[in-house]
């Protein structure tokens, strides 16, 4: 389902060089749920950006379904990413002046999906993550957890086939947390691909398989 | 230390009313540890902001330091924050345009303190939360961690009497966090005030008190 060869990620600040990824060789089956752990500053956003088409390599290859990535153009690659991949980002980059209902719904807008099937959808999203009665505060009258909470109901409105979540349970008590992850175990049963980022050990339980990073390398894998 | 007496805050959108508080009757002695938990939504962040000074409550009064904080006008209360309250925000709240040197330091000029000290103190501090080689990064160069631990140095810059620490450690992994929870145990055994919100049980477990918020209240109390 995906596929990185020998994955590199370079930021040049004047005469210094932050290799945020180093190397990576790494291949996702579809259907698998991948967890991925390391210390902080390890890689781990800056892999899971570049596994989602948000952010290209410096070096090396990504294959999303077969295809390889570096032959699309932004505009190609930006309708990849809509019809194919869900994105929880680790500080949730919701549009601070739609609502929480307009966050979940912008998505569904950019597939073409009809009002009516998009109403529903976002209904039904904002009752799974208890935030029927938050659909209509922007985030900024949201709590932390609330705005978290948007951002994973965001990432699943377009029923994507391949869901990247960056570490989802930050800000979340154990209740919601958990109501997260049985989201995330679910979908996976129905064949969706799901890729966590997480620093909780509860949460990396669920995974097939954990690889570890380490300065921009993977160092370490366990296979359940 | 700080004393709040009946404080509720209300948000009004429109027809609609969010008791983000409601009667919230609570003593925090000097030197104590208090750890703040409750689920999301609950109202925990809401609470900080009204014992940091950030915010005024609806309804009922706020004592720092035997102080009526209703009777400071917003440059005063500024004055008292910046002298005595060290504040870790849940989303950070970095200035984007600065590098993480300047973030930390930033209370600092606010104080009055010479370039010299103020030098030394951030330099120290990067140190003491392993940012040394991340100082000329601005927050948009920075992981989620790392962002979370230049907010952590910041509050401690001005060496405040009172800490107010809102999840500290949700995007930390255990090695990072056992870092900021041991600084902060630290600093506690020195006299500091230290008020942590958390859902982590690891970081309840250093509190000399647990309080736990529902739907803006206290319900419920737990002292060591
Ligand atoms: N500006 C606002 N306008 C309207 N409602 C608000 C505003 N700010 C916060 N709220 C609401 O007040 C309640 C308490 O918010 P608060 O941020 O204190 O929760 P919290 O306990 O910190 O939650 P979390 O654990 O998710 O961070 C929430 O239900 C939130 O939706
Ligand atoms: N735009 C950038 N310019 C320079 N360095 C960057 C940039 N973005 C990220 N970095 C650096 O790349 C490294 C990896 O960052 P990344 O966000 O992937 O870490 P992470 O594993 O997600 O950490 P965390 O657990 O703290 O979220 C970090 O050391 C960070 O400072
Ligand atoms: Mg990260
Ligand atoms: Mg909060």
């Amino acid at each position: 389902m995906i596929k990185l060869e020998e994955v590199t990620k370079v930021y040049r600040m004047g005469m210094e060089e932050v290799r945020a990824l180093d190397g990576v060789t790494l291949w996702v089956d579809e259907g698998e749920m991948l967890v991925i752990m390391g210390p902080s500053g390890s890689g781990k956003s800056t892999l899971l950006h570049i596994m989602g088409c948000l952010d290209r390599p410096t070096e090396g290859k990504v294959f999303i379904d077969g295809e390889d990535i570096s032959r699309l153009n932004d505009a190609q690659l930006a309708r990849l990413r809509n019809s194919t991949i869900g994105f929880v980002f680790q500080q949730f980059n919701l549009l601070p002046r739609m609502t929480a209902f307009g966050n979940i719904e912008l998505p569904l807008i950019y597939a073409g999906i009809p009002r009516k099937e998009r109403i529903r959808r976002v209904k039904t999203l904002l009752k799974r993550f208890e935030l029927e009665d938050r659909a209509r505060h922007r985030p900024g009258q949201l709590s932390g957890g609330q705005q978290q909470r948007v951002a994973i109901a965001r990432a699943l409105a377009n029923e994507p086939k391949i869901i990247l979540a960056d570490e989802p349970t930050g800000n979340l008590d154990t209740a919601s947390g958990k109501t997260v992850i049985e989201n995330l175990v679910k979908l996976n049963k129905e064949g969706i691909t799901v890729i966590v980022v997480t620093h909780d050990p509860e949460v990396a339980s669920i995974g097939h398989r954990i690889i570890y990073l380490r300065d921009g390398k993977i160092v370490g894998e366990e296979v359940k």
